[in-house]
């Protein structure tokens, strides 16, 4: 059965494009075939892993909006088992779009059962808790968080599992939360090593222990289209990105 | 008369809130009288001067869709010259609750006519183009751009100055770009600096000549609860933001 991923926050810029492109290049590389979702109107996670995205027609939009059978949508990476389902802008008018449908929250589960053979989907989410966000956890088995090292990010984290828990009453009995992903640690910073230990105390064991440094290759990669796991596999940001993968199969192990 | 900027960008965690509350420091700081209405439901900028987040009454959701009269909700900082529209987490129903209603656009706009005697106000808006930046847009004489040194945050703002253009034609035709102002840039990489030559050359003159270095100070101030420029004035990241804030009003005498 395939397993479904969203990785959520509606704080900006926390990673979580970066790390759901980084876990899904790590699963694929011990060749679980892995789709990447970009349900981001930016296209980020279609970008970083060197495709385009795309207006009108074989999108995350006119899959799930539109009824587009999925399976003609997905394009290939350059990467072997990994593949994606790209963006497109059209995303940005969704919440308009779908406020009077029936059960809006259910497009994208639908879509997403016809997509086949996958061992995992990853879905990208937009920074904000509106309807593509809904369907991403509507639609997931499990929800990962990123959350940055810095004290701004912190405010938003309980609001967000206060939403993950009313999705799951409502819409996703089985949704859980696979874990938190702490990212752009700085060692040299007394504030990120307190947030560090704040998060720990407050959520326990859903804390990864892998922490995420912040780490200059990370950026410089999507300039080339490609996770940096593949533009520098020894830096501190890949080698972290493997040993979150490893966490993230052990904890699938236990579930 | 009062002049409204709002701060904007749909690419989260780029610096919107940080360039909002330092900008509106420094302005106090010359005993101009500035207002921060904080438009994104996580509540970043009212807890960066120290605020509180409001939940029911007398917040930024109150008074722009529930019609509560602004001055009664505003409320002055520990920095003179500063008062803030604190934020609520109700923001985050704003775009399925407006959808219908008429004119959905100019809830904020109604409102802020009433708020009496504020040279400037800036609005801190969230990271995505739904019905909050939307009414924020329809109710500014000008938008500062944040854009983060990184090139995934290059992608949006192409879409980001459609989406202005198409406010300012169906919504409110006096609405001007202020100026994009470049962030986190760090001068030891190559990619920090191909970015700066990229945006320069793309919008010319747009651009801010004052570039916001990535600076350790920054992050540091909102866990005190005061913007960077009253926690360490020395800084870097603190010096950037005065320099740019003489660059606005330098503009403001041109435009
Ligand atoms: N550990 C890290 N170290 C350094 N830079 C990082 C790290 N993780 C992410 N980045 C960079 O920070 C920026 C924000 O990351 P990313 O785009 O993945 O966040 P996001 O949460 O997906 O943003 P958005 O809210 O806009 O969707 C990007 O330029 C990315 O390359
Ligand atoms: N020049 C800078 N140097 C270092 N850190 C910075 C700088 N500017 C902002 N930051 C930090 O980066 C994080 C993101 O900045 P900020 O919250 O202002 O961005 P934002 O665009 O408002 O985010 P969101 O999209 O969530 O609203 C914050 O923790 C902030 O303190
Ligand atoms: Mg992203
Ligand atoms: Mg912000």
């Amino acid at each position: 059965k395939t397993r479904i991923f969203s990785v959520s926050n509606q704080k900006g810029g926390v990673g979580k494009t970066t790390t759901t492109i980084n876990l899904a290049t790590a699963l694929a590389a011990v060749e679980k075939k892995v789709l990447v979702v970009d349900l981001d109107p930016q296209g980020n996670a279609t970008v970083s892993v060197g495709a385009k995205r795309r207006l009108g027609s074989k999108n995350s939009y006119t899959v799930f909006v539109g009824g587009e059978n999925i399976n003609d949508c997905i394009c290939k990476t350059d990467i072997p088992y990994l593949y994606v389902l790209p963006a497109s802008k059209e995303l940005l008018g969704v919440d308009i779009e779908l406020a009077d449908a029936e059960k809006p929250q259910f497009f994208l589960k639908k879509a997403l059962e016809q997509a086949q053979d996958f061992d995992y989907i990853f879905i990208d989410c937009p920074p904000a808790v509106g309807l593509l966000t809904m369907n991403a956890l509507a639609a997931s088995d499990c929800v990962i968080i990123p959350v940055q090292c810095e004290y701004l990010a912190l405010e938003g984290v309980a609001d967000l599992m206060k939403t993950i828990n009313k999705i799951k009453k409502n819409f996703n009995p089985e949704l859980r939360i696979h874990g938190i992903v702490l990212t752009m640690f700085d060692g040299r910073s007394n504030l990120s090593k307190s947030i560090v230990s704040d998060v720990k105390e407050f959520f326990g064991d859903q804390v990864y222990d892998t922490l995420i440094p912040r780490n200059v290759r990370i950026p410089e990669a999507p300039s080339h289209g490609i996770p940096v796991m593949l533009y520098d596999y020894k830096s501190a940001g890949s080698q972290s990105y493997i040993r979150l993968a490893a966490e993230v199969l052990k904890r699938e192990r236990e579930f």
